[in-house]
């Protein structure tokens, strides 16, 4: 028997950075 | 000094991506409308652009700096980062400061990052 293997999903947002402007006065 | 880890594997070619749609895609046949219809729906997120307008070497070996102009509000963010990073460029897909080097890492094809390069980016939506 062959054990069935898990794939790891990744959500589209892991890929891209997270650069938050500064707020504004 | 920065993180030192290796970068997370959802890099690597053939890793599977799943789009705020539930769609499933492969890392390297994403597109810039993957990422701007999955900010659309995701609630919260928003895609911004961030120009890049300066890459520095890094005082941490096997680092650069990089200098973005992010969103409508033209913000300076800085980004340390090992050169094999690779960043969305609008229109044209990945790249990272040294391609060949995320070429060997993660086997995924990447375009030269350039000073003047629009990236995808994301921030918190503000609430009005």
């Amino acid at each position: 028997n062959v054990e069935p293997r898990s794939v790891a999903v990744f959500p589209w947002h892991s890929l891209v950075p997270f650069l938050a402007p500064s707020q504004p006065d | 000094p920065p993180h030192s880890t290796a970068l997370p594997s959802h890099f690597m070619k053939g890793a599977i991506i799943q789009l705020a749609t539930g769609e499933l895609k492969r890392v390297e046949d994403l597109q810039t409308q993957d990422f701007l219809r999955s900010a659309e729906v995701s609630g919260g997120l928003k895609i911004d652009s961030s120009t890049v307008v300066d890459i520095q070497e890094n005082q941490w070996p096997g680092f650069v700096t990089l200098h973005f102009i992010v969103g409508e509000q033209q913000s300076k963010v800085c980004l340390d980062v090992p050169p094999e990073h690779p960043f969305f460029v609008y229109g044209q897909g990945w790249s990272s400061c040294n391609p060949r080097q995320t070429a060997q890492l993660f086997a995924l094809p990447c375009h030269r990052l350039q000073v003047g390069d629009v990236c995808i980016s994301i921030s918190l939506q503000s609430v009005v």
